[in-house]
């Protein structure tokens, strides 16, 4: 079995304002498949926390107009996720 | 040859195991290895203890390496029997803790789920086992402890990741962690367990807004240790009970090792707040460790001169 590639995955960080706001990233999780980093469950988010999730290349530009069209604020803390799991080496030799 | 294990690097299970072999031939003294029980995979559990053999003396475990993403945190176990071993004698501080307490440390608590997360995917979290009707793997060890297990919102569904098992303590890892420290809860003072990302010192409960009675004593010490994360790099940490801090949780393994009587219990969230979030490059291993490293002792100090 090959190892699975998270190339062009992406990591976002969301902070939702009110509660339609954090109703937006419940539909999101509903309906998309986002791992979330920071809290560890969709059912501990709430509004004015700073949420981080995992979201595959093919489900990011769905993710990303939500974000855009409810006004959320939010960045892409890791673009392509499989170069940062290759960089996370950096020490060549103890 | 599994390779050449390096603290300053991240190690595979192969190594860590190699490694854990190495440090009971190097200090046969002061290093002896108890394998407390195996995986679903059939790999072994393994306990370092370090300390010399004397009976009645204080004890603190520590455990790394619950959920399997979080690699800083095994990187930190195994730091921390290298600077215990490599400072007895020299380290004024650690010479007299060595001398007077003994630290049993689980360098990997999930092992097949660290295995997977180096084979096959990097962002496992779970542990490696089965359920009946369902093809998704794995449960979350943290969440199968008994302590108010199942009682939160996380599913019972295992396809979830906070998936508590189907009953606590249903893993073979967490029954056997579970059964070392009751087996050996009259020397066991404190409970220290080692997770990575949002920078973090916390302290139960998790499953309640309730307060621990001895809260304001948790409350000082989690402080102080956030004093110590911080004094060499100036990386900030926040601290305070698991529920109000970073959010409730059930079934966690703090809350269960405190109401079984360990009066004393400390979850660290270790680098970083989100930059790199579960992929710190290797570079950060040890200022993360060495920073790391000052809270644990402070924490240590404090257990030898005040737990009865």
């Amino acid at each position: 079995r090959a190892p699975v590639r998270f190339d062009r995955h992406k990591v976002f960080r969301v902070k939702p304002q009110d509660e339609t706001q954090a109703e937006v990233i419940t539909h999101l999780a509903k309906t998309n498949e986002l791992d979330f980093w920071y809290p560890d469950t969709i059912h501990h988010v709430a509004a004015n926390m700073t949420v981080d999730f995992r979201v595959s290349e093919k489900e990011s530009p769905s993710i990303q107009a939500a974000l855009d069209q409810s006004k959320m604020h939010y960045e892409v803390l890791i673009h392509d996720l499989q170069e940062e799991i290759e960089k996370q080496f950096d020490v060549k030799e103890d | 040859s599994p390779g050449r294990h390096s603290y300053a690097k991240y190690n595979n299970w192969d190594k860590i195991v190699a490694w854990t072999e190495k440090m009971v031939k190097k200090r046969p003294e002061m290093v002896s290895r108890i394998k407390i029980g195996s995986t679903i995979e059939d790999n072994p559990l393994y306990v370092l203890k370090i300390g010399k053999e004397h009976k009645g003396r204080k004890a603190i475990f520590m455990d790394c390496g619950i959920h399997a993403r979080e690699w800083v945190s095994p990187a930190f176990c195994q730091w921390f029997v290298y600077q215990a071993t490599k400072s007895y004698g020299k380290n004024k501080i650690m010479t007299k803790l060595l001398d007077q307490m003994n630290f049993y440390v689980l360098p990997v608590f999930n092992v097949d789920g660290y295995i997977w997360s180096w084979t096959q995917n990097r962002m496992w979290r779970k542990n490696r086992s089965k359920h009946h009707n369902s093809t998704c793997i794995g449960t979350d060890l943290n969440r199968n402890f008994d302590a108010s297990w199942g009682a939160s919102q996380s599913s019972h569904n295992p396809c979830k990741e906070t998936y508590p098992g189907t009953a606590p303590e249903s893993e073979k890892e967490t029954a056997a962690v579970a059964d070392f420290i009751r087996s050996h809860l009259e020397s066991i003072k404190a409970y220290l367990t080692f997770h990575s990302y949002s920078q973090m010192l916390l302290f139960p409960y998790g499953y309640t807004s309730k307060l621990p009675p001895n809260y304001q004593e948790l409350d000082k010490v989690a402080k102080i240790g956030a004093e110590a994360l911080s004094s060499r790099y100036e990386a900030h940490y926040i601290y305070g009970p698991i529920a109000s801090t970073i959010y409730p949780t059930s079934g966690s393994s703090l809350d269960w090792a405190y109401e079984l009587g360990i009066k004393y219990t400390f979850a660290f969230e270790l680098r970083d707040r989100g930059k790199f979030g579960f992929l710190l490059p290797e570079s950060r291993i040890k200022p993360t460790c060495k920073e790391t490293m000052l809270a644990v002792k402070f924490i240590a100090k404090y257990i030898l001169r005040n737990a009865s």
